[in-house]
Parts: structure tokens; C-alpha cells; sequence
């Protein structure tokens, strides 16, 4: 642990809330009292350290003053909207904003809810800050600069990690007395969790809510070396580095102008490398963008593709679009058939089109779409599941199934349920995951 | 417009000076960062964060760098503290 070298000369701490996030719906006054109450405990539980919540004539003149802001506020160190930073706290001292603590508002704070940021983790490092301590390179600790998720569904039974211990009471001493380990005396006034513990309103879903580990995703692209994933009207997108930008989806309309209002489901999307255009699939017409904007002239209807199939029948959609850096072609999937395409000046359909996706061995006929990398890998998508076809190989011995939500969109490995013996008397036992 | 893939080894330094692992730029000199400071600077950040201390932008430390975290800086210095009484009473 780290400490700064500055501590609170008094025992008797008083804070205070100035303001409530203002972002998440679900997070009312009462909870963040609640959750503020419980994280200043962890503290006093093993110090003798006393919070007492700031009357009400007293609110602006608290020890610790509690606030959510957003952006450049005044103090030096801006937040940065959802992701990033999250909050920061003033160490002990005697100037103005000594022990203040500052919680970007932008950010979905949750409790009990894994869709967003844990309020009660990061109150529970920022307050350590406010008392005194600097950031903790060991494992476990609150003290650690990152964000770590939420630490557990009871916050009233939380305890700090020995290294916090040992850290704290380097500054403050063990506690002493034994009855009173409460921020609000007496220990009877402690608040409980409001009800209903944790509200939710399924008729307005938060963006937060698009699960981006259950896959199902509509269309895959990659564009400029980043992979984007469509789903529904959101987007995820992830740098080169293979890094989510955020773990939360982005809206469509807000990215991409000039889509139709209403835009709920992306069909395929593909960089077109001869000039870097982005074309977009819906249904039976297709955008062209010049970077994020649609150009004008669009949309065009499907039939300027020629996509005939088998049967003399005109494909209404469009499946999936890629160019294979192998061959530098595109290639249109739809309806269990393939077409590819030169568009190295324009664009002309190549002879023997189409011909069945089922000659991509091993992957599936109807994927939700394909990309490939610089080295010419395909990368066929489908459902919470990708397959990887090497270059230039379309009948490969085997290709491995691989889980979306793990190798791209870090969700963590699903955990295998092993079920009791087979009831037909086999004896085997059957491993199941999410992903398979 | 769709930004070029942003120059991953500036946002790695602006990181490593933000969080305290490489002194702050000083404006009147506008002297550079070495590159061996920087690769210091890494492997250090490497270490306290618990990673392979390889003193490179590998994948998992840019993914650290991208984890949302805490605003103030694993490496305080006497300077940070007193920026901040600074700041606040002018």
C-alpha cells in the first residue's frame, strides 16, 4: 500500500451529498445515501474513525462533500464521459477541497447490477483517497488504480482487503473500542437498502442493457482495422489494439448520419478498399458512406448488385458482405449463396455466380456476417460464435468454433456446468457453456 | 468524420504523464519525452499494474490503459499535492 503523507488530525469526520447521478434511472437519492453510508463504514470498521452525515444547515461545510459532475468542473481534473476516468477524490489537508470526492456523472452507476459501474467499489477507493491513501499495486486491494468491478452482492458485510487494512490503520491506528463500527451513529441508524431493492422499468430499456455477451449480432465490419459490431440500433466498436472503445454500445444514428429514422437492424457492412467507401446493407437498399456520412444519391436499390440466385429469383437481402484480403474481392452472401465481385475500378460481378455457401467448408451457410484481417484470414460470425477460414483455404480439414463474447467482446469465459451422470445409464458426463 | 486509428503510442505517453509513471511535458522548453524514459515509464506501469514488464505498448497493456479507472495518479509527487491546494484557492 501507499500512503501520501497527509491525514485527518480529528477522528470525527463529517460528509455530505451535494447532488445524485443524474444519468441512471435507477440509482435514487436513497439508494446513493445508502451505498455512500455503507462505503465510509468500511473505513471506520477497522479504524476509529467516526462519519457522521453533515446536518442539514451543515451540508456545504462537510469534511467529505459527496458530488457527481461532468466534464470540466473546477477543480483541475475533467472527466471524460462514460469510460475513462470515473472519479477522483481530494486527499486530507486543510485547504477548501480537502476530502471532496467527485464522481464522474456520466458514468452508469449501478448497484447490484452488473450492466454498469459499481458505486459502491469505487466509493469505497475514492473515500480511501479522501483519507489518505495513495494507490495500491497489490492484489487484492481496493486501492487499485482500475476499475475492478463490483465486490460483492451484500455491501453491509463488506470487508476491506488486508492491504487497505494495514494501510488505513497506518494512518489512524487499530480501532479500539468494540461496539460502534457505524459512519452514522448509532449503529441502529444505519440505513437499509430501500425497496424495491433494485427497481427496473423493461419498458424503457437503458442502452446499458444491450447485452453485448449474448452475440447475435447483425452485421460485422471492418473498417480501417477496427471491427465494429452492429446489434439492434447500437454499435461496439474495438481499436486495433483488439480493445472495446467501451464496454457500452453506441447508438447508430449518432455515429453513422443519414441512415433512415427508425434504423433498428443493419443487415451487413463493408469497407470498400479501392476508395475506403463504407457500404451498408438494409434490407433491399444500400448506403454509401464517405467516412460517417452518407453520400448523396443513396439509398440505391439491391438490383444494382445483380444478385440472382440459383432459382432465376432476385435476392431481397443481403447476409453478409466482406472483401477477402486474399484476393482483395467482395463477396455478397444471401439466401445460402455466394456472389463475388471486382471492384478495383467498378464494380462487375465475376463469372460462375453464384455458387453455393456451402463450399466454405466447415463454416456456417447463413453466417450473420464476415470480415477479414490483414492476413487474410475470413472471419465468419454467427450468433455468439466465430470461425476462422485461412487464407485462401476454403476446404480446411476443420475449423474451430470460437466464443464472439470472450475473443472479442470481453465477456468473461462462460463457466462450465457439469451435470450429474448420463440418466440412460451411459456414464458420461455432459459439460455445457453459454457459448456452446 | 471516422477519426484514422488514433496514434496509439502519443495516447500511450499522454497516458503514462497523466497517471504520474512520466513527468508532465514542460511547455517552456518543449523538450521530448527519450524513448528510453518512455520505455522506463512502461515498465514500470508493467509492474505496479501487475503485467509482464516487457517496457512496450504489447496488447495487455494497452488494454489497461483502456480500463476505466480512478482520475489521480498511481506516482504522486510532492508537485501534484500542492497543484491541488494551488489551484483551488486562486
Amino acid at each position: 500500500y501507499a500512503t501520501v503523507g497527509l491525514r485527518w488530525k480529528k477522528s470525527e469526520l463529517t460528509w455530505s451529498i451535494q447532488n445524485y447521478p443524474s444519468l441512471h434511472p435507477f440509482l435514487k437519492p436513497d439508494y446513493v445515501h445508502y451505498i455512500m453510508t455503507h462505503a465510509l463504514k468500511a473505513w471506520s470498521d477497522v479504524t476509529n474513525l467516526n462519519f457522521q452525515a453533515a446536518s442539514s444547515s451543515e451540508q456545504n461545510r462537510a469534511d467529505i462533500m459527496i458530488s457527481f459532475a461532468r466534464s470540466l468542473h473546477d477543480d483541475g481534473y475533467p472527466f471524460d464521459g462514460k469510460g475513462g476516468t470515473l472519479a477522483h477524490a481530494f486527499f486530507p489537508g486543510d485547504y477548501e477541497v480537502a476530502g471532496d470526492t467527485h464522481f464522474d456523472d456520466e458514468e452508469s452507476w449501478t448497484y447490484k447490477d452488473d450492466s454498469g459501474t459499481d458505486l459502491f467499489a469505487v466509493a469505497v477507493h475514492e473515500f480511501g483517497h479522501a483519507l489518505g491513501l495513495s494507490h495500491s499495486s497489490t492484489s487484492p486491494s481496493i486501492m487499485r488504480p482500475y476499475y475492478q468491478g463490483a465486490v460483492g452482492d451484500d455491501i453491509e458485510a463488506y470487508i476491506l482487503p488486508d492491504d487497505d487494512r494495514h494501510a488505513i490503520q497506518s494512518l489512524y491506528g487499530i480501532k479500539i473500542s468494540t461496539p460502534t463500527t457505524s459512519p452514522n451513529k448509532p449503529t441502529s441508524q444505519l440505513p437499509k437498502p430501500p425497496n424495491p431493492p433494485h427497481p427496473k422499468v423493461p419498458s424503457q430499456p437503458d442502452p446499458s442493457i444491450q447485452n453485448r455477451c449474448e452475440g447475435g449480432f447483425d452485421a460485422v465490419a471492418n473498417i480501417r482495422g477496427e471491427i465494429f459490431f452492429f446489434k439492434g440500433p447500437y454499435f461496439w466498436r474495438i481499436q486495433r489494439s483488439r480493445s472495446l472503445v467501451s464496454l457500452q454500445p453506441a447508438l447508430i444514428k449518432n455515429f453513422w448520419m443519414g441512415l433512415p429514422p427508425g434504423t433498428d437492424k443493419i443487415d451487413a457492412v463493408y469497407e470498400r478498399k479501392s476508395d475506403s467507401r463504407i457500404i451498408f446493407f438494409i434490407g433491399s437498399q444500400y448506403w454509401v458512406f464517405k467516412d460517417t456520412a452518407a453520400m448523396s444519391g443513396y439509398p440505391r436499390p439491391l438490383s444494382d448488385w445483380g444478385l440472382i440466385s440459383h432459382d432465376g429469383k432476385e435476392a431481397k437481402s443481403v447476409e453478409a458482405a466482406f472483401v477477402w484480403a486474399h484476393n482483395g474481392k467482395t463477396y455478397i452472401f444471401s439466401g445460402g449463396e455466394f456472389w463475388r465481385f471486382s471492384e478495383a475500378e467498378k464494380r462487375h460481378q465475376d463469372a460462375g455466380y453464384p455458387r453455393f455457401s456451402s463450399l466454405w467448408k466447415g463454416v456456417p451457410s447463413n453466417p450473420d456476417d464476415i470480415i477479414t484481417g490483414e492476413e487474410g484470414d475470413a472471419y465468419f460470425f454467427k450468433n455468439n460464435s466465430y470461425w476462422v477460414v485461412k487464407s485462401g483455404e476454403l476446404d480446411q480439414d476443420s475449423v474451430t468454433r470460437k466464443s464472439t463474447a470472450v475473443d472479442w467482446m470481453e465477456c468473461p469465459e462462460p463457466t462450465p456446468t457439469t451435470l450429474p451422470g448420463n440418466p440412460r445409464g451411459r456414464g458420461g458426463d455432459c459439460n455445457c457453456g453459454i457459448s456452446g | 468524420h471516422l477519426a484514422p486509428m488514433p496514434d496509439q503510442y502519443s495516447r500511450g505517453v499522454d497516458w503514462l504523464s497523466r497517471y504520474g509513471y512520466l513527468p508532465p511535458p514542460d511547455p517552456r522548453t518543449g523538450q521530448l519525452q527519450s524513448k528510453e524514459g518512455i520505455e522506463k515509464a512502461i515498465k514500470e506501469m508493467q509492474r505496479f499494474a501487475g503485467l509482464k514488464d516487457t517496457g512496450k505498448l504489447d496488447s495487455d497493456t494497452l488494454k489497461l490503459m483502456n480500463t476505466p479507472r480512478c482520475s489521480l495518479p498511481d506516482i504522486i509527487g510532492s508537485k501534484d499535492l500542492l497543484k491541488k491546494r494551488r489551484r483551488k484557492r486562486r
